[in-house]
C-alpha cells in the first residue's frame, strides 16, 4: 500500500519505526490468508534478502493450474485451495473465471495479501493516482495463501478447511476479510474455526462488514477475534462536477481517460439528466423499467433516446458501482455520475469507471436532482484532479464500516478497532480488470479498493509486526495491546468523526479507536484471555454445554452454578448493562479484570475514570504498583445508575472511560454502558 | 425438494469414536456410508465422499446429504452438530 504504513507512523523518515525494528519487520511470522488466492509474481512479493523459512513451518505449495511449487518463494511459504464445498454447491466451476489453484483470478487476495505483507515497491501507482512506494504493514512477514473464495463466494466448508490446514501448517496470524450475517458462535464455522486457531495461539484478524452505517450490523464477533472496521487516511481522490448554474460540488473518482471530459482544457457542458427520469418506456409491449431500477442504472433499465449525449446520474445500490457508468456507455451517455442515498450519508469512495465518471455524497445527490429538477435543460460537466495528500480531518470512519453494538453480545464491545480501508492501494493480478467488469480492458500491476477487507490486512500485518517483536504474547495480548492504544483523537486533539455525518464518531463506530502501532508495541499492561476463560464467557452467556461443545471440542460443562458474569470476560473493554425498567434502587454492576505488566521495568499506574453519562465508577484499588515483568494484578470495577426515571423504551448507550497511566503509557479501555 | 443434496458441515466428538475404528476418518466413513447405503434415493458412489475431513481446529467433515440424512445424522451418537454449508462474500 502506498501512504497508509506512513499514515501509521511505520516510516518515520528520520528513524525507522521501533515496531518495524523489533520485529523486523515480522520476518519470523507467517501470516494465513484465507482469500481468493495470490498472483505470486507481483515484485510485493519476492524474496530478495529474506532469510530461511521459519523452521517450525509445515505448510506448502500446492501444484495445481497454473501453478508450480516454483511459484513459492522465501516470501509466499504457502499456497493450497480448497475447491470441494464450492463445487459442492455450484456444480461445476466456469473454467474461463474460476482455475483449479491457488493462483488468484479475481483480485481480493493479492491485494489483502500485499497489503499485510507486500514488499516495497517502488514508483508504484494506479493509472498514477496514489503514486509511491507500495508496501505491506509487515514486509518481512512469510505469506501462506489459502485459497477459499471463488468466482461466486466462499463457502463455510472451504473457509474451515482453510482454518484447519493454516494452523496445521503452523501460521501465527490469520487474515480474513469474508462475512455473512451475524449468527450464535456455535452456528458460525468462522468463530468456530477462529476459536480453534485461537487455542493454538493463532491471532485472527477479521473484517467487520460493510454494512455501515447500520447499527447492529457488525459481523465476524466471537471475542477471539479481533473485528477491525474501516477509516480513512488523509489522502482523497477528488472530481468535481461542475452544474451549469455555476455550483461546484466535489466528489471522488479515479477515472483516467483520454475523453474531452477529462481534459479540463476541453471544459465543455454537456445535458444532465437524472437516471430516474430516464426510464424505458413500454418495449415490445412488455417491458417496463421501473424508477428503481433506472434511478439506479440497472441493466436495460435507461432509455437510449433519453440517454445518448448526456451525463447520468445513477443513485447507488443494486448494482457495483463501476458497472452503472457501463450500464450508461451502453445506453449512450457520456458520463456518469454516482449519488449516494440515505442511509450512506457523505461517504465517499474513488472509482476507477470507464467512462467519466465520479461519486457523490448524499447531500450532493440531494442538491443535483433538485437542480435537475427545477431547470428545463440542465446541463454539467466534470473535472478530475490529482492524488491530494494531508487531507483533514483524518482518519475518519468509513460510512460503510458495519457498527456496533454487537448482536451475539452486548457486553463484547465490536468492532474492536479500526484500520485504514477506504482507497487502498495494493497490488493487483494479470488478468483481472480494476473495476472486475468484463468489458474493462485495462491491466494494471497495483489497484485502489475500499472495503473493511481492506481495513482486516491492516491489522493482520501489524499483527505479524507485535507478534515479532513480542513472540511469547497471545492472541488476547496482542489485541489488547492494539485496543488499549489506540486513539480517539486526530493530531489536531479533535475527536475522530464519522464520515456518514462528519459528527462524531461513537464507540460503537470505532470500538477502541484507530490502532496506533508505535503505541501498541510498548503498551505497558495487557489484558489477557486463555481458552479456559473464554468458556466460562460462553457459560456466563448461556450457551449450553453442547452449544459449547460445537465451538471448542472441549467437555462444554459449566461447573455447578457457575457465577462468571459475561461482562467478566478480560476484555480490553468493558460493556454491561443496565436495565432501568426494573430500577427501584440505584444499579450497582461490579466488573473484573485482570491486567498483566508487559514493560521492561517496575512501574506504577493509577487510574482515571471518565464516567459514562448517567452512572458513577469507582476502581479499586486505584494505584497498582509492579515489580516485574509478566506480574499480574486485579482491579474492581463498581458502576452504579444513578436513579432516574425511564424516559424511552429504546436503549440508550453511554461511553466513558477508564484508563491506567504510569505518566508515560496510558491503558485505555472505552466504558460502555447499556440502558 | 425430497432427496435434493446439499453440503453440510458435521462435528464431531472424536473421544467417542468406537475402539473398532483405527482412525477418526474410518469412524467418519462408516458412519457416512451407513447413512447414506440406505438411502433409495443414493445416486452415485460420490455420495459417500467426504467434501473435506477437519482435524486441526475442529473435529468432524463436511458432506453432501440430504435434508433427512442430514437430520437422522444429528441424531448418532458423537455427532455434536449438522451445520448447512452457506455461501459467504468477500467484504
Amino acid at each position: 500500500t502506498t501512504r497508509s504504513p506512513h499514515f501509521m507512523g511505520l516510516d518515520s523518515a528520520s528513524t525507522m519505526s521501533n515496531l518495524v525494528t523489533e520485529s523486523d519487520s515480522g520476518s519470523n511470522v507467517v501470516i494465513g490468508v484465507l482469500d481468493t488466492g495470490i498472483w505470486p509474481e507481483r515484485p510485493s512479493f519476492h524474496d530478495q534478502g529474506m532469510g530461511p523459512i521459519p523452521s517450525f513451518w509445515k505448510g506448502e505449495c500446492t501444484v495445481g493450474e497454473n501453478f508450480t511449487k516454483a511459484n513459492c518463494n522465501k516470501k509466499i511459504i504457502g499456497a493450497r485451495y480448497f475447491t470441494s464445498g464450492y463445487l459442492a454447491k455450484m456444480g461445476s466451476m466456469n473454467s474461463s473465471t474460476d482455475i483449479k489453484s491457488a493462483r488468484d483470478t479475481e483480485g481480493h487476495g493479492t491485494h489483502t495479501a500485499s497489503t499485510a505483507a507486500g514488499r516495497a515497491v517502488g514508483d508504484a501507482s494506479f493509472l498514477g493516482f496514489a503514486k509511491g512506494v507500495a508496501v505491506g504493514i509487515a514486509p518481512k512477514a512469510r505469506i501462506a495463501a489459502y485459497k477459499v473464495c471463488w468466482k461466486r463466494g466462499c463457502m463455510d466448508s472451504d473457509i474451515l478447511a482453510g482454518f484447519d490446514k493454516a494452523v496445521e501448517d503452523g501460521v501465527n496470524i490469520i487474515s480474513i476479510s469474508i462475512g455473512g450475517s451475524a449468527v450464535p458462535y456455535n452456528l458460525d464455522p468462522i468463530a468456530i474455526g477462529s476459536f480453534g486457531a485461537m487455542e493454538k495461539g493463532v491471532f485472527i484478524s477479521a473484517s467487520a462488514g460493510n454494512e455501515g452505517p447500520r447499527s447492529m450490523s457488525v459481523t465476524n464477533v466471537a471475542p477471539w477475534i479481533t473485528t477491525v472496521g474501516a477509516s480513512t487516511i488523509d489522502r482523497k481522490f477528488p472530481a468535481d462536477l461542475v452544474l451549469g448554474n455555476g455550483k461546484r460540488i466535489t466528489g471522488s473518482s479515479i477515472y483516467r481517460g483520454d475523453d474531452p471530459l477529462h481534459d479540463i482544457n476541453n471544459f465543455q457542458h454537456l445535458p444532465l439528466i437524472y437516471g430516474g427520469n430516464a426510464s424505458v418506456g413500454l418495449r415490445n409491449g412488455a417491458r417496463h423499467s421501473s424508477s428503481f431500477s433506472s434511478a439506479t442504472c440497472m441493466p436495460d433499465s435507461l432509455d437510449k433516446e433519453r440517454v445518448r449525449g448526456k451525463i447520468v446520474v445513477c443513485d447507488r445500490g443494486g448494482t457495483p458501482r463501476v458497472s452503472k457508468g457501463e450500464i450508461v456507455k451502453d445506453a449512450g451517455g457520456v458520463g456518469v455520475v454516482v449519488a449516494n442515498i440515505f442511509p450512506m450519508g457523505e461517504g465517499l469512495v474513488a472509482d476507477a469507471h470507464l467512462i467519466p465518471g465520479l461519486g457523490v455524497t448524499e447531500s450532493a445527490g440531494n442538491l443535483i436532482r433538485d437542480y435537475i429538477n427545477s431547470n428545463a435543460n440542465p446541463t454539467a460537466t466534470m473535472t478530475f484532479s490529482e492524488t491530494q495528500v494531508g487531507v483533514k480531518p483524518a482518519p475518519v470512519v468509513a460510512s460503510f464500516s458495519s457498527r456496533g453494538p454487537s448482536a451475539e453480545s452486548i457486553f463484547v464491545l465490536k468492532p474492536d478497532v479500526i484500520a485504514p480501508g477506504v482507497n487502498i492501494l495494493a497490488a493487483w493480478p494479470d488478468g483481472v480488470a480494476p473495476t472486475e467488469l468484463s468489458s474493462d480492458q485495462r491491466r494494471t500491476q497495483f489497484n485502489i479498493a475500499s472495503g473493511t477487507s481492506m481495513s482486516c490486512p491492516h491489522v493482520s500485518g501489524l499483527a505479524a509486526l507485535l507478534k515479532g517483536a513480542h513472540p511469547y504474547w497471545s492472541p488476547a495480548m496482542i489485541r489488547s495491546a492494539l485496543m488499549t492504544t489506540a486513539y480517539t483523537q486526530d493530531q489536531q486533539g479533535n475527536p475522530l468523526l464519522d464520515e456518514t455525518s462528519y459528527n462524531i464518531s461513537t464507540t460503537m463506530d470505532m470500538g477502541a479507536g484507530h490502532v496506533d502501532p508505535e503505541k501498541a508495541v510498548d503498551p505497558g499492561l495487557v489484558y489477557d484471555i486463555t481458552a479456559d476463560d473464554y468458556l466460562n464467557f460462553l457459560c456466563a452467556s448461556n450457551y449450553s454445554g453442547r452449544d459449547i461443545k460445537q465451538i471448542t471440542k472441549r467437555s462444554g460443562k459449566c461447573r455447578g452454578k457457575h457465577d462468571h458474569k459475561p461482562w467478566n470476560l478480560n476484555y480490553p473493554a468493558i460493556s454491561v448493562a443496565i436495565y432501568t425498567t426494573q430500577l427501584q434502587e440505584p444499579a450497582i454492576v461490579q466488573v473484573t479484570r485482570t491486567v498483566t505488566h508487559v514493560g521492561e521495568t517496575p512501574s506504577t499506574y493509577t487510574v482515571s475514570v471518565t464516567n459514562p453519562k448517567g452512572v458513577n465508577v469507582t476502581v479499586t484499588p486505584s494505584s497498582m504498583n509492579f515489580r516485574e515483568k509478566g506480574e499480574k494484578q486485579s482491579y474492581v470495577v463498581r458502576i452504579k445508575a444513578e436513579k432516574k426515571a425511564v424516559t424511552s423504551l429504546n436503549s440508550v448507550i453511554e461511553v466513558g472511560k477508564l484508563s491506567w497511566s504510569n505518566g508515560k503509557q496510558h491503558v485505555v479501555s472505552p466504558l460502555v454502558v447499556v440502558w | 425438494t425430497l432427496g435434493e443434496k446439499q453440503s453440510y458441515i458435521i462435528r464431531v466428538q472424536n473421544d467417542l469414536k468406537p475402539s473398532v475404528f483405527s482412525d477418526v476418518e474410518h469412524w467418519y466413513s462408516s458412519t457416512l456410508s451407513s447413512l447414506i447405503r440406505y438411502n433409495p434415493l443414493k445416486s452415485t458412489d460420490q455420495d459417500e465422499e467426504f467434501l473435506h475431513v477437519y482435524k486441526t481446529v475442529f473435529h468432524g467433515f463436511s458432506a453432501k446429504l440430504t435434508a433427512q440424512e442430514a437430520q437422522q445424522l444429528a441424531t448418532f451418537d458423537g455427532v455434536l452438530s449438522v451445520l448447512p454449508d452457506r455461501l459467504r462474500q468477500l467484504h
